[in-house]
């Protein structure tokens, strides 16, 4: 099973 | 004021198409340094980044810094109405609630504006740092979007991986499986046709294919696009769109559960 996690988890708010 | 000259106008036309299906709607961003845009997919699986430099339109102003709401569908509308020759002038008032488009054929006998209704949308921004990544590809455009297709035909992910033998993409599916493997090849003349591997350390990696496949709607823009690759992080898939800038697409990976 694989899952898919949000983009914005890996970038910083700014 | 806001205002933007481009005399390919076309070039605005594909950046839209590129786009229009993934995201529906974001902030073009202005300032005295350019035009950018980053968005999000609804799902927030993929972001999208346009960077486009104020040195690289024919004509450039801007008085204050604006975020202008774009729907893109209805963008798209508007910029399907202008021709492939012509040339395209962005234009808007300070806190306008309007975005004014002009086309002017290149006889300059046919001279049209549209008006595109402004929203206001609420997007939070993401700092995206500069990093090295482990791998990074160079191909021709058309090639990454015959991969996809190819593969989207075969199953739901791929797992792309690059080595010292080259970079391979594979997936399977009802039908079965398929890999498909490029390798570092420098021997055609023409530099959009070559493909580059340059590899810090070997990387695997699994995204879903539907995104990669609408990232390659943006093939009509570059003859060549580049994808990088770091363990654990999203790919990056480059576009540059000439002298004007790029369009970056950042998708997450799968991982396992």
């Amino acid at each position: 099973q694989t899952k898919q996690r949000s983009i914005s988890a890996f970038f910083k708010t700014s | 004021m806001f205002e933007a000259r481009i005399t390919q106008g076309s070039v605005l036309k594909k950046l839209v198409e590129a786009l229009k299906e993934l995201v529906t709607e974001g902030n073009f961003d202005v300032s005295n340094t350019g035009l950018s845009l980053q968005a999000m997919d609804s799902s927030h699986v993929c972001l999208v980044s346009l960077t486009l430099r104020e040195d690289g339109f024919d004509h450039f102003r801007c008085d204050r810094n604006m975020a202008m709401g774009i729907h893109f569908g209805n963008l798209s509308k508007i910029l399907k109405c202008a021709g492939n020759e012509d040339t395209i002038t962005l234009k808007a008032e300070d806190n306008a609630d309007q975005l004014t488009l002009m086309f002017e054929a290149p006889s300059q006998d046919r001279i049209s504006d549209f008006d595109l209704k402004l929203m206001s949308i609420e997007s939070e921004h993401l700092g995206i740092p500069d990093q090295d990544y482990s791998a990074e590809v160079k191909l021709p455009s058309s090639e990454y979007q015959r991969i996809v297709r190819d593969l989207t035909s075969i199953g739901d992910t791929v797992l792309i991986s690059a080595t010292k033998e080259g970079i391979k993409f594979s997936t399977s599916g009802d039908v079965g499986t398929a890999n498909i493997t490029l390798r570092h090849n420098t021997t055609p003349e023409k530099p959009e046709e070559q493909t580059f591997i340059d590899l810090k350390e070997p990387v695997a990696l699994t995204f879903a294919l539907r995104y990669l496949n609408n990232f390659s709607k943006a093939t009509p823009l570059a003859p060549q696009v580049k994808l990088s690759l770091t363990k654990d992080l999203p790919i990056v898939v480059e576009y540059q769109v000439g002298e004007l800038g790029s369009v970056r697409f950042y998708l997450a990976p799968k991982i396992d559960d």
